[in-house]
């Protein structure tokens, strides 16, 4: 099973 | 002053195509460069990246830079207003809260106007680095919007592997798995009919669907799009617009529990 990732986690929130 | 003139309001129509889905308001950055935007879909999983440079339109003036709030359904009905050959000139005072929409029919025989009131939209912005990716897909748009919807037939995910044979797309469901392979054609004449495949290691992705399906919105934009993949990071859809700019789709990838 996955999850689905967030793309906060991934880059930076300026 | 922001003024900004276009000459075919289908461009913008198209655009909006490819975001509306996605996004419900978003804020247009308006700079001396051009027009960008990005927003979050509104469960962070996905982001659009759209850029206009100046260059694309016809008659650009932007004394400072502004950023207009704007509902996307708003802004697409008013868009629907306009035939696909007008003209259409976007304009706003520096310290306003409309914009003005003009439509000036081919022949100049009808000018129309809408006005607008913008929004105050306090949204996040993702620092997105350019970076190299492990592996690239270009293939024609409209190839990769017909895997997107027949492999949605089948299951909610796709998993993208890129392998020196070529890019195998594979989704499976309750029904079954279907798998659509493309293999490597860049000696194909017709630039946008290619598919030109990098890669510096094999991989494999997996991703929603649901969001590839929102992404091929912008078929009409482009003729070729490329997939840009590196494990573990989200995966990059762009579709070019013309010389002039770029729609960018970002999707956080699957991950394995």
């Amino acid at each position: 099973t996955s999850t689905q990732g967030r793309l906060d986690s991934f880059f930076k929130v300026l | 002053m922001f003024e900004a003139r276009m000459a075919q309001a289908a461009l913008l129509k198209k655009v909006l195509e490819a975001v509306k889905d996605l996004v419900t308001d978003a804020n247009w950055d308006c700079t001396s460069a051009g027009i960008s935007l990005q927003a979050m879909d509104s469960s962070h999983v996905s982001l659009v990246s759209l850029l206009m440079r100046k260059d694309g339109f016809d008659m650009y003036r932007c004394d400072r830079p502004i950023s207009l709030g704007i509902n996307i359904a708003s802004m697409t009905k008013i868009m629907k207003c306009a035939n696909n050959n007008d003209a259409v000139t976007l304009r706003a005072e520096d310290e306003g809260d409309t914009v003005v929409f003009t439509f000036e029919s081919a022949d100049q025989e009808k000018v129309s106007e809408f006005e607008m009131k913008l929004m105050d939209i306090d949204s996040e912005h993702l620092g997105i680095p350019e970076r190299e990716h492990t592996a690239t897909v270009k293939m024609p748009a409209s190839e990769f919007h017909g895997i997107c919807r027949d492999l949605s037939t089948i299951g909610e995910t796709v998993q993208v592997s890129v392998t020196k044979e070529g890019v195998q797309f594979t989704a499976s469901g309750d029904t079954g798995k279907g798998t659509i392979t493309l293999r490597n054609n860049s000696s194909v004449d017709e630039e946008s009919q290619q598919v030109v495949i990098t890669m510096q290691e094999e991989l494999s992705l997996s991703f929603a669907l649901r969001y590839l399906n929102f992404f091929t919105k912008a078929t009409a934009l482009a003729d070729s799009v490329t997939l840009s993949m590196t494990a573990d990071l989200p995966l990059v859809v762009e579709y070019r617009i013309e010389d002039t700019g770029y729609i960018r789709y970002f999707l956080a990838p699957k991950i394995d529990d």
